[in-house]
């Protein structure tokens, strides 16, 4: 379970100070698929990054499967980050010069995982890019590249998945594709956190948490999938 | 008015060339409100890279106001980019280590205007990020950076703006803001072409205009707006 207490987090900027997350309470449990949404600039990706162990609150506790996070040294976080959790974010982040397959195959070579070569195809192939494995960022389409972004996501086959807008460049049928494969990890006992824009799109998973300004303001199940 | 006539465009890739666009013969008149669909990977940045000469067809013709495009020079071209065009990029091409009001200032520079930033402060509240400014985009969300990308495209007061998915990362709320400034510039006479993965969001268009696989397959007027 992942569990914050009170968490802010406030970024320096200039002459003042910009308090972002103002006081987040939260548990997430195994096995739940969470859709958080609510305005641009509300905080989102940065409380995603703060359970995802990329960044840290400023105040606030932040307890992972029991353990206070600010506890834990630099190597178990991102041997944490490594083997447990999947990031598809909001930028992508793709290397420039690197082909779909290798961009894929990376996770596991920190891992040290075995058969990545064929891992990464199954999972881009599980994506719709069988045809595009060669192709490097500025070859590829927004959305081939955010389904890039995806599948390296899975390969580690991650206990959490840290989705942030994973179909902002998608069209309609793809975005579902996209859906369908979280759902069936979902149903795998995994952890699912995402964060949408798209009401079609939450409701795909079981429980929205909406924020507005640095705090939360609903909580609750998605009823009627 | 801007005319394709039997546009292709063929990338080669390895082995094999890859037919991107396969002979899109189109005309766009000045006032209109086009909206662009169509799955992911159907041509759709390709074609409106062409329309906003960042890039040429393999094959084919395109007329901008009655000018043959490939025989206009390179400086005649960057000129018409810079002066008639306002670009909205569907990975927002923002400068790294540069802040919102100096993004927004850029094009402004390029065309030699005057009173640059109290332009781009006008643009930047239009978009709602008059408190943003001094943001670079670290320290802007995903939404924000989308927003100071649009207004980047205002600024130059432009004929045609080229909005390649101008609201994928905004909420629905802030995305029917950017609809009512596009609408406004419509209704001034401006052509507006747009991108967009959203019902919602095309019907916002006076005509919509699909591709699949490299071709049009609809082209028809919004109804019922
Ligand atoms: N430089 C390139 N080299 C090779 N293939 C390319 C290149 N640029 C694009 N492609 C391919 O051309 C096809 C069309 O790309 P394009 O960016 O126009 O799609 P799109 O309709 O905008 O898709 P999306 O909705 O995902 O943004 C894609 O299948 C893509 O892989
Ligand atoms: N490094 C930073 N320095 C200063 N301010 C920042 C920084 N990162 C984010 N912010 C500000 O914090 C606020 C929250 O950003 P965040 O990225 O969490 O929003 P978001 O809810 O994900 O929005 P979006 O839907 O647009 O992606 C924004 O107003 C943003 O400008
Ligand atoms: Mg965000
Ligand atoms: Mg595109």
């Amino acid at each position: 379970v992942l569990e914050t207490t009170d968490v802010t987090k406030t970024y320096k900027t200039g002459n003042f100070d910009l308090t972002v997350l103002k006081g987040i309470t939260l548990q997430i449990h195994a096995g739940e698929f969470i859709a958080i949404m609510g305005p641009s600039g509300s905080g989102k990706s940065t409380y995603m990054n703060i359970l995802g162990c990329l960044d840290r609150p400023t105040t606030g506790k932040y307890y992972l499967e029991g353990d206070d996070v600010s506890r834990l040294s630099d190597d178990r976080l991102a041997e944490v980050r490594n083997r447990k959790f999947g990031f598809v974010f909001q930028s992508f982040n793709l290397l420039p010069r690197t082909t779909a397959l290798r961009q894929v195959e990376l996770p596991m070579l920190y891992a040290g995982a075995s058969n990545r070569e064929e891992r990464a195809k199954w999972a881009l192939n599980r994506v719709g890019l069988s045809d595009r494995m060669d192709h490097k960022p500025n070859q590829l389409s927004g959305g081939q590249q955010q389904r890039v972004s995806i599948a390296r996501s899975l390969v580690n086959d991650p206990v959490i998945v840290f989705a942030d807008e994973p179909t902002g460049a998608l069209d309609t049928r793809t975005s579902f594709e996209i859906m369908d494969i979280f759902q069936e990890l979902n149903a795998e006992g995994k952890t699912v956190i995402m964060v949408t824009h798209e009401n079609d799109i939450a409701r795909h998973a079981t429980r929205i948490i909406r924020f507005r300004d640095g705090e939360i303001v609903e909580d609750g199940p998605v009823l009627d999938r």
